[in-house]
C-alpha cells in the first residue's frame, strides 16, 4: 500500500537547513499495523505528513497504493487524501469555530456526502469515541483528550483504508487510551492499514510492527507481538 | 501555599450548564510535589485553570500563599501569577509569530526585565530542556515535543516559587521525558512547590502525592513513594 524510496525532507529556517527526514526507504503492505516510536525531533510527524500528502518530500518517491503521488497537483492530492486516508494530527487541528459534529463531518462534506447522511454519520462516530454528548461544544468547550478524540472520529468518518495517527493517546488516561487502541485493533482486523506515532510502549504493544527513528533515519524496523 | 474550599465550576453550553468541577476543598502545603490523575474530561485541567488564576470559579474560594485570590481583578490577578507561578498548559499556548527565544522571555516581560537579560535568562532555559540550538525557530517550526519543552521553559524562567503542569510529558518520548522530570525532581528539591498533570503512572511516581479526579470531584487523596 505504501512504498516510499529514499525519502528526504529538509526545511529551511532563515540562512540554515534543517535536515528533518533523512533517506528513509521501506514499505508497508495493505493491511498492516505498524507502530513508529522515537525521541522529540526525530522526524516522525515529518514522515507522517509526507506518508498523509500534507507535505512534499524534498527528495524521494512515495508510492500510495501503486500510484505515484510525488508529482500530483495539490488538488489529487487533496482527493487521494480524502477517499484513502484518515489522519490524526499530533495537535488536533480542529475548526475553532465549528462544533464536534461539524468538525468530525467535515471529510464527508468534501466527498460529498449530504447533510442528513453526514449528520448520521458523524454522531455515530462520536458515540464510537464516547462524546456523542458533547456534539455541539467547539474545541474550546472540550477537555483535552475529548479534542483527540474529536480529531480521531473525524479520521475515520469517511472509512478509509489507511489510518495515520500521529499520537493519537498523548492526551488520554489508562482506560480510555486502551478503549481507543481496541477500537483501532478492531478495524485492522476489518482489513484497515494503521500507522500510529506514540512514545507509549504499552500502546506500541497493539502493533506487529515498530519503526524505530532516530535523527531523521530509521534506524530499526523489526516484527513485534504474536505471529 | 495553596488552600481551596469548595471550589465549583460550571461552564454554560447554549441551554445547558456544564458541571466541570463539584465542590473541591484540600490544601497544597509549600515544596509539596502533587501528581493530579484522572479520566478524560474529569476536571483536571478546570482545576489547574482556577489554581493559576487563569479562570475564576463559580463558586468556593481559593487562597494563594495566605491571600484570598478569587476577588482579585484581572490586573492583581496577572501580576500574582506573574511573580508566583509558571503554568504549563495542556496546548502548550505559544505565540505562533514568535521564535522560541521569544515566547520563553515573555514572562520576563511582563516583569519589567531589560531586554539583554531576558535573552540571557531565556536563552539559559532553553538550553535546560536542550533546546538552544531551535532559538529562532517559531513554533510551527518545532515538533510536538520540542513546542511542549519551549512551553516548560517559558514557566521555569522568572523561577516561580509554585509550577502547574497540564501534562508536561504528552509528547515526549520516554527518555526526554525522564530528563524532564528528573529537571523537575530537582527544582522541588530546591523548595519549589509542584502540582503535575499526568495521565502516567511512571510520571506520577516521581510526586509524593497524589489526587484522583473523577466527574469533576477529588475521589482519593493518598501519599506515594518513600517518606
Ligand atoms: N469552556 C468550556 N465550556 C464548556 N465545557 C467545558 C469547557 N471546558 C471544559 N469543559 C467540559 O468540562 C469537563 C472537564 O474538562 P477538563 O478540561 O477540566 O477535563 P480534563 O480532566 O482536563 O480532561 P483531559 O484529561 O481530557 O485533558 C469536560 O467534560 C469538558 O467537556
Ligand atoms: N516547519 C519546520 N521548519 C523547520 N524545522 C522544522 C519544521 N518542522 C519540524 N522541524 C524540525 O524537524 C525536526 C523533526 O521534526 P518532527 O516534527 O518530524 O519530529 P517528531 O519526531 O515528530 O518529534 P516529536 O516526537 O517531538 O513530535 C525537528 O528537529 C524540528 O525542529
Ligand atoms: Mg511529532
Ligand atoms: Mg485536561
Amino acid at each position: 500500500l505504501i512504498q516510499v524510496t529514499d525519502l528526504r525532507r529538509e526545511y529551511r529556517v532563515g540562512e540554515v537547513s534543517v535536515p528533518a527526514l533523512g533517506g528513509v526507504s521501506l514499505e508497508i503492505g495493505h493491511g498492516e499495523f505498524v507502530a513508529v516510536m522515537g525521541p522529540s525531533g526525530s522526524g516522525k510527524s515529518t514522515f507522517m505528513n509526507l506518508l498523509g500528502g500534507l507535505d512534499r518530500p524534498s527528495a524521494g518517491r512515495y508510492r500510495l497504493d501503486g500510484e505515484d503521488v510525488t508529482g500530483l497537483s495539490a488538488d489529487a492530492l487533496a482527493a487521494v487524501r480524502n477517499r484513502t486516508l484518515g489522519f490524526v494530527f499530533q495537535s488536533f487541528n480542529l475548526l475553532p469555530r465549528a462544533s464536534a459534529l461539524e468538525n468530525v463531518a467535515l471529510p464527508l462534506v468534501y466527498a460529498g456526502v449530504k447533510v442528513a447522511e453526514r449528520q448520521r454519520r458523524a454522531l455515530a462516530q462520536l458515540e464510537r469515541v464516547g462524546l456523542a454528548d458533547r456534539a455541539h461544544h467547539r474545541p474550546s468547550q472540550l477537555s483535552g483528550g475529548q479534542q483527540q478524540r474529536v480529531a480521531i472520529a473525524r479520521a475515520l468518518v469517511n472509512d478509509p483504508r489507511l489510518i495515520l495517527a500521529d499520537e493519537p493517546t498523548g492526551a488520554l488516561d489508562t482506560l480510555t487510551s486502551l478503549e481507543l487502541m481496541a477500537l483501532l485493533q478492531e478495524l485492522n482486523d476489518n482489513g484497515i492499514t494503521l500507522v500510529i506515532v506514540t512514545h507509549e510502549h504499552d500502546i506500541a504493544a497493539f502493533a506487529r510492527r515498530v519503526l524505530s527513528f532516530r535523527d531523521g533515519r530509521v534506524v530499526e524496523d523489526r516484527a513485534v507481538g504474536a505471529p
